[in-house]
C-alpha cells in the first residue's frame, strides 16, 4: 500500500543528506497517487495534497529519521479527521413520528438500505413503517414487501398515486397506526435528472423528514463528486450511507462524498441481508483507502 | 474542454485531469501522458489541437475495433449476463431483449436470478414488456437447475435467442462465483458451443475496481463483452480503456436510461470524444 510506497520513495534519498522540499513534493505525488487508485475524486485528492503540505514539510518530518513514517502519520491523521465521527447521531423526533427519506442513484442499494434500517431501528425498540415511493422501477414495490414481510415490519404502499402522495398519505398512516418512525424508499435516479430531483425536493417539503440519507455505492469513482454534490445542493442531506463495503472497493468515494458535502457517513451496507448494517468507523475507512 | 491554444505543461496538466476525472485510472493515465509527450518530441507537434486528436487516437487503440453483439449462431443462441449487484443486468436484458424481438427473434428470457427479493417479478414484467417467452422457478431455487431447464425449453420451442438473468454477486465472494462457474457448466453440458455470449455488465460510474470485476468474472466464466450502463450520467466509464487493454474485453452495448429503447451499440469514436466534451 501506499506505506511501501513512501519507504521506498524515502529509500532512495537516503545518504543524500538532509530532505528537501523537492524529496517531500515527490512523497506527495506517491500520496496523491495512492488516493486515485483509491477513486478519491481528483478535486478532493487536490485540495488533501494542498491541505497536508504545509505539515510535510515541516521538522516533523525533515528532521526524522523515519521520514516515510511521519508521512504516513500525517495523512493517516488528516484523512480520519476528515472523515468524520464515528457517532452516527441519527435524528429522532421528539414528539411524533420520525421521517427518513432514503435517496440516491440506481442501483445504489436504498431499497435495501431501507430494509436494513428498518430492521436496526425496530430491534432498537422503534416501531418502523416501510413505505414504497418508487413507482417507476418493474416490481420495486413488490421488492419492498417481500424485505418487510422478511423482517415483520408494517408496509405502506398506494397504487395510481404520486410518491409525493404516498409519502403523505404513509406518514398519516403512521400516526393512527402507532408507527413513530417512517422510512420512504423513492426510486434512483440521477443527480442530473432535473425533473425527477424537483420530485424529491417536493417530497421533503411535504413530509420535512428528520434525515435525508443519501446512499452511496461504495464501488463509484470520480463521479461521487458531482453526485453527492448534487444531491446536497438540492436536497440538504443530513447523512451518508456508504454500500457494499463487503466487496475489495478502496472506497475513495467515502473522502470525496465527505469532502465536498461535509454530510456525517452515518451507516455502511456490508452485505446483501438486511442484517448486514454496520456502524461508519473512521480510521477503518482510511486505512482501507490508503491500502 | 480545452481551449488553450498552445502546447505546454498546462495543457499537459489539463488533459492528464479529463483522464483521470474520466476514471482512466493512474496507470493507464500516465503511460498515455507520457506517450503523448514523446510524440510531441519526435514528431514536433506544435498545435494544441494536433495534441488532443493524437491523444484521442491512442485511445480508440486501446478499445479496438468495435465488435457488436454475436447472434447468429444456430439456434438458440445463449447469452449469459453477469456482474456485480445494482449495475443493470436485469434492465439490460429487457431492453435486448427488446431489440432482438424487433430483429424478429424468438427470445427466452431465463429468471435465474433466484435469490433476490422480486428478482423474477422484475424480469417478468421485462419479458411482458419485450414480448418474449420466460422460464422461471420458484424463489430459492437453484440457478443451474432453472438453467438446464430453459435451455431444454429453447431447444422444444425452436427458440433464436436465451437470455439468462444471473443474481448480483461481488466478484470476492467465492461461492457465489462458484455458483456462476456451476450454471456455466450446466450451459455448455447442454449445449457444446453455449454460452456464445458471456455479457459483464458494468456501471459506468464505477471507478478502479472495475478492472478486479472483469478480472474475476472473466476467470469464473470467461466474458466477451462489457455493457456498459448509465452512461446517461455524468459519469465517463473510463475503466473500460484499462479492461480492454489488459484484458483483452470489448464494450459491446451500452445503456444509456431506463427506457425499453436506451441501448445501443458500442461506438469507439462517440465514446472518446464525449471524452473530452
Ligand atoms: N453485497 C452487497 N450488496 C448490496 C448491499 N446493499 C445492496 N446490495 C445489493 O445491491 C443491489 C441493488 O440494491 P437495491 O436495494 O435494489 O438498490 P436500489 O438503490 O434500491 O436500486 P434502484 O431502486 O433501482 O435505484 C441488490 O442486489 C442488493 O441486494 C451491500 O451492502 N452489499
Ligand atoms: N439511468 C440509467 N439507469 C439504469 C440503466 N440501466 C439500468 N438502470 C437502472 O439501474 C437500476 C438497477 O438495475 P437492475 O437491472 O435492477 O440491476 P441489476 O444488475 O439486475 O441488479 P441486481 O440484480 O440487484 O444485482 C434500476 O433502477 C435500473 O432502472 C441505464 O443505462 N441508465
Ligand atoms: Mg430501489
Ligand atoms: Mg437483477
Amino acid at each position: 500500500g501506499l506505506a511501501e510506497k513512501l519507504q521506498g520513495t524515502f529509500k532512495k534519498l537516503r545518504g543524500k543528506g538532509k530532505l528537501t522540499e523537492k524529496d517531500i513534493n515527490d512523497a506527495l505525488r506517491e500520496v496523491r497517487f495512492a488516493l486515485l487508485e483509491a477513486d478519491v475524486s481528483l478535486p478532493v485528492v487536490k485540495e488533501f495534497i494542498n491541505s497536508i503540505r504545509e505539515r510535510s514539510m515541516g521538522a516533523e518530518v525533515l528532521e526524522s529519521i523515519t521520514p516515510a513514517q511521519q508521512v504516513i502519520k500525517i495523512v493517516n491523521e488528516e484523512l480520519t479527521a476528515l472523515m468524520g465521527d464515528k457517532r452516527s447521531d441519527v435524528v429522532f423526533n421528539s414528539s411524533g413520528v420520525t421521517v427518513f427519506l432514503i435517496v440516491g442513484l440506481q442501483g445504489g442499494g436504498k431499497t435495501t438500505t431501507a430494509g436494513k434500517l428498518a430492521l436496526h431501528y425496530k430491534k432498537q425498540g422503534k416501531h418502523p413503517l416501510l413505505v414504497a415511493a418508487d413507482i417507476y422501477r418493474p416490481a420495486a414495490v413488490q421488492q419492498l414487501e417481500v424485505l418487510a414481510k422478511q423482517i415483520d415490519v408494517p408496509f405502506f404502499a398506494l397504487e395510481g398515486e404520486t410518491p409525493v402522495t404516498i409519502a403523505t398519505e404513509a406518514v398519516e398512516h403512521s400516526l393512527s397506526h402507532g408507527q413513530d418512525l417512517v422510512i420512504i424508499d423513492t426510486a434512483g435516479r440521477l443527480h442530473v435528472d432535473e425533473e425527477l430531483m424537483e420530485e424529491l425536493q417536493e417530497m421533503k417539503d411535504a413530509v420535512a423528514p428528520q434525515e435525508i440519507f443519501l446512499i452511496v455505492d461504495s464501488m463509484i469513482g470520480q463521479d461521487a463528486v458531482n453526485i453527492a454534490k448534487t444531491f446536497h445542493e438540492e436536497l440538504g442531506l443530513t447523512g451518508v450511507i456508504l454500500t457494499k463495503l463487503d466487496g475489495d472497493t478502496r472506497g475513495g468515494a467515502a473522502l470525496s462524498v465527505r469532502k465536498v458535502t461535509g454530510c456525517p457517513i452515518k451507516f455502511v451496507g456490508s452485505g446483501e441481508k438486511l442484517d448486514a448494517l454496520d456502524p461508519f468507523y473512521p480510521d477503518r475507512m482510511s486505512a482501507r483507502i490508503l491500502g | 474542454v480545452t481551449v488553450h491554444k498552445k502546447i505546454d505543461e498546462e495543457l499537459y496538466e489539463e488533459l492528464e485531469d479529463i483522464l483521470l476525472q474520466a476514471d482512466v485510472g493512474v496507470a493507464a493515465t500516465c503511460r498515455l501522458m507520457d506517450e503523448i509527450r514523446q510524440d510531441v518530441k519526435k514528431r514536433k507537434i506544435s498545435d494544441a489541437a494536433d495534441l488532443r486528436n493524437l491523444l484521442q487516437g491512442k485511445m480508440k487503440e486501446l478499445l479496438g475495433e468495435d465488435v457488436s453483439l454475436q447472434t447468429d449462431f444456430p439456434p438458440p443462441t445463449v447469452i449469459l449476463v453477469v456482474g456485480v449487484n445494482g449495475v443493470g443486468k436485469t434492465t439490460t436484458i429487457g431492453k435486448l431483449a427488446y431489440r432482438m424481438r424487433q430483429e424478429g427473434k424468438s427470445v427466452l428470457m431465463v429468471a435465474a436470478d433466484t435469490y433476490r427479493a422480486a428478482a423474477i417479478e422484475q424480469l417478468e414484467i421485462w419479458s411482458e414488456r419485450a414480448d418474449t417467452e420466460i422460464i422461471k422457478h420458484m424463489p430459492g431455487s437453484d440457478p443451474a437447475a432453472v438453467v438446464f431447464d430453459a435451455i431444454q425449453a429453447a431447444k422444444k420451442r425452436d427458440i433464436d435467442v436465451v437470455i439468462i438473468d444471473t443474481a448480483g454477486r461481488l466478484h470476492t465472494k467465492v461461492n457465489l462465483m462458484e455458483e456462476l462457474k456451476k450454471v456455466r457448466r450446466v450451459i455448455t453440458r447442454e449445449l457444446p458451443d453455449a454460452p456464445h455470449e458471456v455479457l459483464l455488465v458494468i456501471d459506468a460510474a464505477t471507478g478502479q475496481n472495475a478492472m478486479r470485476q472483469a478480472e474475476l468474472f472473466k476467470e469464473a466464466t470467461d466474458i466477451t463483452g462489457i455493457a456498459l450502463t448509465k452512461l446517461d450520467g455524468t459519469a465517463k466509464g473510463g475503466i473500460v480503456f484499462a479492461i480492454s487493454e489488459e484484458l483483452g474485453i470489448p464494450v459491446k452495448l451500452v445503456g444509456t436510461g431506463e427506457g425499453i429503447d436506451d441501448l445501443d451499440d458500442f461506438d469507439s469514436d462517440e465514446f472518446v470524444s464525449a471524452l473530452f466534451a
